[in-house]
Formats: structure tokens, C-alpha cells, sequence
């Protein structure tokens, strides 16, 4: 555990909770992509299925524990508990176009071709491109409320504070796991058009083009 | 070894 693994896991933790807290209070799930949440719901199902065969320590099994329930808790909102608000119409990306290239290539380019590990590689390609349907969404309709973006940017912050995190073990401990950096680069990418608007307007919400 | 990135990282 170095400083940049753990800030990055409390981000990713403080997005988590930002999002259900703002749903949850505002009894609304208006702006957010529900196909997005459900995405992240399946990241997390498919990579935390080591739960059941490897124990790391109390930390980690809490923390994926927590992201789990609470990756399922937001989907319920979204979905169920307070559907009415949920802007389906402007949530038009097409996530086959996402899961089922994703899929084909964690079966084509994997370390172990064994089913938990090709789940876990896919699991990896798909948090990369998961937040798509949000920033599809934001474009869209043109505007961003200013708790969804700081849900934004917590998320974005966490991967790119994973970066740091795996030059700091490619030094220090020696290894590093190709699949894992260039997925993250590409999803920290994704964010950097976000960061600059995140950056230059102060956090407040925004109107977004592409 | 790749392994401990696997289940250690979240």
C-alpha cells in the first residue's frame, strides 16, 4: 500500500458515496446514467468474484464489499426506488456497443486463459470505458449538475492517482501488469477533457461539449 | 509475479 493506492481508493470511495448521497437527498436521479451504474455494478461483480478464493486483508475485502453494495444500492435507486425521475430518454448510449467489444477482447488479450481470470480482465477493459454513457449523457443534454461533478471528478481522480500508484510499484516492488496500466491510461483519458472543463469552471456545473 | 495486483488492488 503506498499513498497514491490509498487517496486513490478513498477518492473512488468519497465518488461512490457522493453519487448515492445525492440521489438519495435530492430523491432524484435526474442527470445520471443509469446505464453507467449498472456497468460499474458488473466491473465490480466480475473482478471481486476473488472474494471467494483469496483472502488479502480486512481492508481490502471491506472496501470491495462496500463498492459492491454500494454499486447495487445506486442501480436499485436508479431503477427502482426512484425510476420517475430517471431521464431514460437522454441515457441513449448503446452499452452493447461497449460490453460486447470489451468482452471479445478480454477473451482474445488476457494473462491466463482461465474463466475468473478472463472475468477479471473483462472487468478491467469495461471500468475503462464504463463512464461513457454519463459523459454521452452530459453531452447530450449539454449541462451537469455541480454534485455530479464532483462525483466526475473524484472518479477521474482515483485513476489517475492509480497511475501514480503503479509507477510507484514498477520502482519499488518491481512489478506492473500491462493490462491493468494501458486499461487505466485509456479510462484517465477519457476524464481529461472533463478535468480541464472540472478545472477551469471552478467545479460549478457546466455546459459540456464534445 | 502478477499475482498479488490481481487481488490486492481495488
Amino acid at each position: 500500500m503506498n499513498i497514491f493506492r490509498l487517496i486513490g481508493d478513498l477518492s473512488h470511495l468519497a465518488a461512490i458515496i457522493i453519487l448515492l448521497l445525492k440521489i438519495w437527498k435530492s430523491r432524484s436521479c435526474a442527470g445520471i446514467s443509469g446505464k453507467s451504474q449498472i456497468l460499474f455494478a458488473i466491473v465490480f461483480t466480475t473482478r471481486y468474484l476473488d472474494l471467494l478464493t483469496s483472502f488479502i486483508s480486512l481492508y481490502n475485502t471491506c472496501m470491495k464489499v462496500i463498492y459492491i453494495g454500494c454499486a447495487y444500492a445506486t442501480v436499485y435507486l436508479i431503477y427502482m426506488k426512484f425510476r420517475a425521475t430517471y431521464d431514460g430518454n437522454h441515457d441513449s448510449f448503446r452499452v452493447e456497443f461497449l460490453v460486447v467489444p470489451v468482452g471479445g477482447l478480454a477473451v482474445l488479450i488476457n494473462h491466463d486463459f482461465s474463466f475468473l481470470e478472463i472475468l477479471w480482465t473483462f472487468s478491467i477493459y469495461l471500468e475503462s470505458v464504463a463512464i461513457l454513457p454519463q459523459l454521452f449523457m452530459i453531452s447530450k443534454t449539454g449541462e451537469a449538475e455541480t454534485i455530479t461533478t464532483h462525483y466526475l471528478f473524484c472518479l477521474g481522480l482515483y485513476r489517475a492517482l492509480y497511475l501514480f500508484n503503479w509507477i510507484w510499484r514498477f520502482y519499488f516492488e518491481g512489478f506492473f501488469d500491462m493490462i491493468a496500466i494501458v486499461a487505466g491510461v485509456v479510462q484517465t483519458v477519457l476524464y481529461c477533457d472533463f478535468f480541464y472543463l472540472y478545472v477551469t469552471k471552478d467545479g460549478k456545473g457546466y455546459r459540456f461539449s464534445i | 509475479s502478477l499475482e498479488p495486483m490481481r487481488h490486492d488492488e481495488l
